[in-house]
């Protein structure tokens, strides 16, 4: 499987900071743990009212969410699994390889 | 044999690399391929220039891709680029008349080293691959690197940042090939591009500052004709403006760097899409990100054959 099947599980969160107590609890919450921010880029170039993709890996899936909801921070799951959709990306070439 | 090459695929760094070898084999009329250095971990930095060559000094144009190593759509669009240019200049009298006029110098993997490390061991890696001993992390994120308030908002001085900035302006030997080769060529170069992904926006200076560039209504022009040609494929809508206020503020970056050095268009795509798939856009969508993209491209060179 494509980079040993490391990505299995992991899955990416899209969450939209509606407040300044929710904007300064992600910063710290990203600061912390360690993620995978798709966009942006940085914790510190998070902003109220733009989005935040987050990658996570399996491990930290169910916690970040946890945090989230404590938090009542709403989120949207982009992606349900990285691995399977990175199997997707590269089409044909993947399987035919493996074949 | 007839030389196969699949667009509308993602490929490894070798298969570019075997790709612009070719590329300058079979049109050695139109294309030159040349190296402006070598990256961190000694790799060559291969530019491709497109175009006629003619006595005369020709303005230019200077494209390049995958500055951020996981943005793999990027080089995939280079290398359409070219292909299109190539292909069309037979039969396509306005493509023929950008190749007569211009230069194209397109660098398809700009973050040779990174695009390596993403296809090899981490799919997601952003930044280039060097490292200071005293440091545990590697990489320096190219477009935070450029000599243009240099490490101010918007980037990071920790070495484990995906936004840090480098140890000094133009530290990585990537960042300085490519200033060094627009320094030099800065006479002629009338537009800068710079593609990356994923936000589906047309960007231009400045990053690093809430500003209007001097030259803002010829700018916001030619973006607002690349972005309507862009819609024009497939109904795509692109946002465009200042990138400080379209993306976010952000210090040392190529766009702001290669406006500054007197390049009067300065342009950063973010490529499609807008979150769906993000960076693991299917190589099903490389055709109509790059066919929308190409239309955008043209339009803002065609443009620079106008006064404005």
């Amino acid at each position: 499987y494509l980079y040993n099947n490391r990505y299995v599980g992991d899955q990416v969160l899209r969450i939209i900071p509606s407040s300044p107590g929710e904007l300064h609890y992600l910063k710290q919450l990203f600061q912390n743990m360690t993620v995978d921010l798709w966009q942006p880029s940085s914790s510190n170039l998070i902003h109220e009212g733009k989005a935040v993709d987050v990658h996570v890996g399996r491990d930290r899936t169910a916690r970040l969410k946890n945090l989230l909801r404590r938090a009542h921070i709403q989120h949207e799951l982009l992606i349900t699994d990285v691995q399977r959709e990175m199997e997707k990306q590269t089409g044909y070439r993947s399987n035919r390889k493996r074949r | 044999s007839v030389f196969q090459y699949d667009y509308e695929v993602y490929h490894p760094l070798e298969e570019i690399q075997s790709w612009m070898f070719e590329m300058n084999r079979t049109h050695p009329h139109l294309v030159d391929l040349f190296s402006i250095g070598r990256s961190y971990e000694g790799r060559p930095l291969y530019v491709l220039q497109l175009g006629n060559r003619v006595r005369t000094s020709k303005k230019a144009v200077w494209m390049d891709c995958g500055v951020h190593a996981r943005e793999w759509i990027g080089p995939a669009f280079c290398q359409w680029f070219v292909k299109e240019a190539l292909n069309s200049y037979q039969h396509d009298s306005s493509m023929r008349r950008l190749l007569k006029q211009l230069n194209f110098y397109i660098m398809p993997v700009f973050n040779v080293d990174g695009y390596h490390y993403s296809w090899k061991s981490d799919r997601f890696w952003r930044k280039t691959r060097s490292k200071k001993a005293k440091y545990h992390c590697r990489g320096v994120d190219a477009n935070r690197n450029f000599k243009v308030k240099w490490c101010e908002e918007g980037a990071s001085t920790h070495p484990c940042d995906d936004t840090y900035c480098g140890p000094f302006p133009e530290s990585e030997p990537e960042v300085k090939a490519v200033s060094r080769f627009l320094r030099k060529h800065k006479k002629h170069m009338r537009a800068y591009i710079s593609i990356h992904a994923y936000a589906q926006m047309l960007l231009y200076p400045y990053s690093y500052k809430y500003g209007t560039i001097p030259n803002f209504d010829c700018v916001e022009t030619a973006a607002q004709s690349a972005v309507s040609a862009l819609y024009s494929a497939y109904g795509v809508r692109y946002r465009y403006g200042p990138a400080s206020t379209t993306l976010y503020v952000s210090s040392g970056s190529s766009i702001d760097w290669a406006y500054k050095n007197g390049i009067p268009y300065a342009f950063a795509f973010e490529l499609r899409d807008t979150g769906h798939y993000g960076f693991l856009l299917p190589e099903a969508l490389i055709g109509p990100t790059c066919t929308e993209t190409m239309r955008a491209v043209r339009a803002i060179a065609s443009g620079l054959l106008k006064k404005c």
